[in-house]
């Protein structure tokens, strides 16, 4: 995945994302693609939550699935999550969940509830960065206010590191990127080749539609604009030549 | 030229939106979730739309099949891992349990496509 906040020089604040998801979930030769990306991409749906018939929040996700991963408390704050990958994985807070120790959140409940019912994004920060979860991950949260933007590394127990504005793949920031997975070099020359000046959705989608961050794995693309309160998503391919990650 | 070896990075990109050409496979269509509803009741216009498009079964059965090709994962995720959902907080159980009766499709198998975050994070 690649998440991106980053405001205009009016102090307007985008989030977007790519969501890449069914790594070595089975390849398919003919095609070029995973089968699990594949079959991931017809459950897309964007879904407007309601309460009283007015709109609570929004959010992509896929038909079946009620966690979120990505989405928006229209003229508060943006919320993406992006896949945390570490040896005290999810697996372990899962066992642990099994025998009867239950301190620890579900991370896409987590998700759902801070956009459900946070209403501020000190008040999402703090709930996202404070609540142990069962799984590692990192949390790309954006304001409405200038300077609003952080990416929160969780480990399960712990807030790793909370780091103001930026832009997050699946990697710890103070690390380098694994040199066969680095979208986060291209991605980061783009946003400043964009300039600040220039930051918009449509520039966001340029940025998220270069390879290798578009890549086999992309199943959409979310641009999210906080205080339009909007969010849109289109379905992703990408073409060879083309990284299977 | 770079964008002809891995890993293919590009020049940036520039004028793709509005999206359209190869890399663009479509629009995402819109649904309305009334959390005024009982949670079983939720997800129900979204399930009647997509079930007969998509089956969200053969996700399920992919993803423990990818692990286990005997087939032996899924007879637990069918047996056993239903046993889970009561743990689970209000009001996701209930909206799961709502999922798997309108789409039709066993109850360990749509609760797996919802931890499937928590399982493959290692």
């Amino acid at each position: 995945c690649t998440s991106v906040v980053a405001e205009d020089s009016n102090g307007h604040l985008f989030h977007a994302r790519n969501l890449d998801f069914g790594l070595f979930m089975g390849w398919d030769v003919r095609n070029k693609s995973w089968l699990m990306t594949e079959k991931l991409r017809p459950l897309v749906v964007n879904v407007d939550f309601q309460r009283n018939n007015k709109t609570v929040f929004k959010s992509t996700s896929f038909a079946g699935y009620v966690g979120m991963l990505t989405g928006i408390h229209p003229h508060a704050f943006t919320l993406t999550m992006n896949e945390r990958f570490s040896l005290d994985g999810g697996y372990i807070g899962i066992m642990e969940w099994i025998l009867g120790k239950r301190d620890g959140m579900w991370m896409s409940f987590l998700t759902r509830s801070v956009l459900e019912n946070a209403t501020s994004y000190e008040e999402a920060k703090q709930k996202l960065s404070q609540t142990k979860l069962l799984a590692p991950a990192y949390f790309i949260l954006g304001g409405n206010q200038t300077g609003q933007g952080c990416v929160i590394t969780r480990s399960r127990v712990l807030s790793l590191d909370i780091w103001e504005w930026s832009l997050t793949t699946n990697y710890d920031h103070w690390k380098e990127p694994l040199f066969l997975d680095d979208r986060r070099t291209p991605a980061m020359k783009c946003m400043n080749q964009t300039t600040r000046a220039n930051i918009s959705p449509k520039t966001l989608y340029d940025v998220l539609s270069t390879k290798p961050v578009l890549n086999k794995l992309t199943t959409y693309t979310t641009l999210m604009d906080v205080s339009e309160g909007r969010l849109e998503s289109y379905i992703r391919d990408c073409p060879d030549p083309c990284m299977p990650w | 030229r770079p964008q002809f070896v891995p890993p293919y990075t590009e020049e940036c990109r520039s004028g793709m939106y509005p999206p359209k050409g190869p890399t663009f496979k479509g629009a995402v269509t819109w649904y309305t979730v009334n959390l005024d509803l009982p949670p079983a009741k939720r997800w129900t216009d979204v399930m009647s739309d997509k079930k007969d498009d998509v089956s969200v079964s053969s996700r399920g059965k992919n993803l423990a099949n990818a692990f286990v090709p005997s087939g032996k994962l899924l007879d637990i995720v069918d047996r056993d891992l239903p046993l889970l959902l009561d743990t689970l907080p209000f009001p996701f159980n209930e909206e799961i349990r709502g999922i798997s009766a309108a789409s039709g499709v066993p109850l360990g198998e749509v609760l797996l496509f919802n931890i499937f975050y928590e399982v493959f994070t290692a």
